[in-house]
């Protein structure tokens, strides 16, 4: 039987780099963008 | 999906630095990340050494990045808690490099629908399209397989897809968070003008008849040949797998001529090594006898020696028979060489012979353990079900193991345990600083092509359990009782890993399981001098250097280097700015410059004016009196003219 002797570093979400970033609340530019004066 | 403008562009080789305030793991990441840029592209990293413009990287809140290179001397870009994976922190620095994402390129209407009631409140911005004036795809098709690309549950406000892509093949697809896919490779290298890379140096699936370059020796009995089977075996090469018909060649020694010690030599071209170390892999397929034997060399060719000096680097015995085995085979060679193939057949009575394919050369560090699992789809039978590797050490003796936890549907988790071992005695506990990387190898016949989908977890020794005992403490101390299936008992620490190391669908996917076949390569490597200070990734050579340098303190962000034995402090500079003096005391810019240029102008020519001023009131009077001397002397003449 699988045992879960084990620490799970994601906690089980396979969180992309958008959703970390929407979680801590950080409203960047698409998501992981920090935008300069790149005329968009 | 790049942005337009030369000026966002940076060198090939890019200054960086890795801040201390990010976390031991996402530093290994990091330099892992670098070593794809510069096996796959013309792309390399250097530690930061005072030059106008270099990334910072460090743990701030969340993955986040400039995109292209916006001249700020200093230009940050985040790896912050959870951003410690590989995919990551290529797709970060391929923002830093120029790309944006690949969903709002210009033409992305054409291959997916935004599904806009599905996006959270206010992130609808985050899906725009931009035209090419801002971006420019670099005449490549559209790529759902780009690390750049969203996923479909990107800012989703339910359970719904935000993204829905046309041809529903892809569905899964975008997304992916394994490795660089072979548009995101070509837009790259077309933007950087890459002719080469740092480290690739060869490829060989025998598809063509030129066999990559390499030759027969004639100092042997027999010839390797290139044929697409072999009646002992194998019925098709490894590149294809007997997909492709009249493709699927390999190279085949056959020992079952019967002639004991037979031997077939054959060797790679001239190669050219720039760094010194070199990893070599292939597949070895075996329908000899047990005895049969494959031993690798390298021929350098060093001064003095036309021939080359050849060195056995392996001798592969007992070879499996029946079917394709991965080997690695790690050099230091710094000379131009060759790689030797030498077939031996054994005493033995042979039905088939040796056949080698998908040779890869790479200036890249060999996995330390390959873990081949075989027969691996049955494993994906429906069941939850737990897999132990075998037992491995790590370079200076710690026992360890992995478990790979697969899941009825959905995932398969992985995870490293630390096990017990023969030196633990002799080893330092809790474990400190290992940075365990477990790969599934993509085993595309081209190592550039592969994605290969990669975690690392590093040891913190002073990481605790919820009973405070240490995490990585001795395992016969903090594990579990176990047994190898042979019946050995041994003490098993806790795993750790994750349980989303990848899905089932992107496992069945590409060729991480090829003949049934999939390998984990495992590497587990002492970072501990990553702990120091922020702009050395590397350890410091000599005690030297850092007695040198520990006596200084530069200001301003300056960092100590040592020149002729000598500490020197590295000043930062900007576009328009810099730091000077021994210490980086003094702040100059070029504002201040032009000031000062100015002023001494305007001083020198008020300088110039006022002497000139004098000079000519001087003339003048002097003039003055030699004419008014004149005059006198003219009377005095004329009165006694007459």
């Amino acid at each position: 039987a699988p045992e879960k002797f084990v620490k799970d570093i994601d906690g089980g979400l396979d969180q992309d780099i958008f959703d970390i970033n929407e979680d801590l609340g950080l409203d960047l530019f698409e998501g992981d963008i920090r935008l300069e004066a790149h005329g968009r | 999906n790049s942005i337009i403008g030369d000026h966002y562009r940076w060198p090939h080789t890019i200054p960086y630095v890795l801040e201390d305030s990010l976390e031991m793991n996402a530093k290994g990441v990091i330099l892992n990340a670098f070593e794809r840029y510069r096996l796959k592209t013309c792309i390399d990293f250097k530690p930061w050494s005072g030059e106008a413009n270099y990334i910072s990287v460090f743990k701030g809140s969340g993955c986040w990045s400039s995109v292209g290179n916006i001249h700020a001397g200093k230009q940050e870009l985040s790896i912050g808690t959870n951003c410690d994976r590989i995919a990551t922190v290529q797709h970060e620095f391929l923002h830093a490099l120029g790309f944006w994402h690949e969903q709002s390129r210009a033409d992305r209407d054409d291959y997916v629908t935004i599904v806009w009631e599905r996006i959270l409140a206010d992130r609808e911005h985050n899906f725009n399209i931009y035209n090419d004036s801002v971006s420019d795809s670099l005449n490549v098709p559209y790529d759902y397989n780009s690390v750049m690309h969203y996923s479909k549950t990107a800012f989703q406000n339910g359970t719904e897809s935000t993204i829905i892509t046309r041809i529903s093949d892809f569905e899964d697809v975008i997304g992916q968070r394994m490795d660089f896919s072979d548009y995101d490779l070509l837009k790259l290298n077309q933007l950087y003008n890459c002719t080469s890379s740092l480290s690739f140096m060869d490829s060989c699936d025998f598809e063509l008849e030129n066999i990559c370059g390499m030759i027969q020796s004639s100092r042997d009995t027999a010839d390797w040949q290139r044929v697409s089977q072999v009646l002992g075996g194998p019925e098709n090469d490894h590149s294809n797998m007997g997909q492709c018909k009249d493709s699927g060649f390999f190279m085949h020694f056959n020992t079952s001529t019967g002639n004991e010690g037979a031997k077939a030599v054959l060797e790679s071209r001239v190669l050219y090594p720039k760094r010194g170390f070199q990893c070599l892999e292939f597949y070895l397929y075996n329908s000899g006898s047990g005895n049969d034997q494959l031993n690798i060399y390298t021929r350098e060719y060093t001064a003095g020696h036309q021939d080359g000096v050849l060195t056995l680097q392996r001798e592969i015995k007992e070879i499996p028979t029946g079917s394709w085995q991965l080997y690695y085979v790690t050099f230091k060679v710094t000379e131009k060489f060759r790689v030797v193939f030498e077939g031996l057949g054994g005493p033995d009575a042979s039905s088939g012979g040796l056949s080698i394919d998908d040779i890869n050369l790479s200036e890249t560090r060999c996995p330390h353990h390959v873990w081949h699992i075989q027969n691996f789809t049955q494993l994906l039978g429906g069941q939850n079900i737990n897999v132990y590797s075998p037992p491995f050490y790590s370079p200076e003796g710690y026992a360890f193991q992995i478990s790979m936890y697969i899941e009825a549907l959905t995932n398969v988790g992985i995870y490293f345990h630390l096990i017990s071992g023969a030196n633990d005695d002799q080893l330092q506990w809790p474990c400190p600083w290992r940075q365990a990387t477990m790969t599934l190898l993509d085993q595309n016949p081209d190592i550039r092509q592969r994605m290969s989908n990669q975690r690392s977890i590093t040891t913190d020794p002073t990481m605790t359990n919820d009973n405070g005992s240490y995490f990585w403490d001795r395992p016969s101390k903090v594990g579990v009782v176990a047994s190898f299936p042979n019946g050995t008992q041994y003490s098993r620490g806790r795993g750790y890993g994750t349980s989303v190391f990848i899905t089932h669908k992107r496992l069945k996917s590409r060729e991480f399981i090829k003949g049934d076949d999939l390998y984990v390569l495992l590497t587990v490597e002492d970072i501990s001098h990553l702990n120091s200070t922020a702009a050395v990734p590397d350890p410091v050579p000599t005690s030297t250097v850092q007695n040198a340098c520990s006596e200084v303190e530069c200001q301003n962000g300056g960092i100590c280097t040592v020149q002729d034995g000598r500490p020197e402090c590295k000043c930062p500079a900007g576009e328009d700015w810099w730091y000077m003096g021994k210490r980086c005391e003094t702040r100059g810019s070029t504002r201040d410059t032009i000031v000062i240029a100015v002023s001494s102008t305007v001083t020198v020519f008020a300088v110039m004016l006022i002497i000139t001023l004098v000079s000519v009131y001087c003339t003048r009077r002097r003039y003055r009196k030699k004419a008014s001397a004149n005059a006198a002397a003219m009377n005095l003449e004329n009165q006694h003219a007459f």
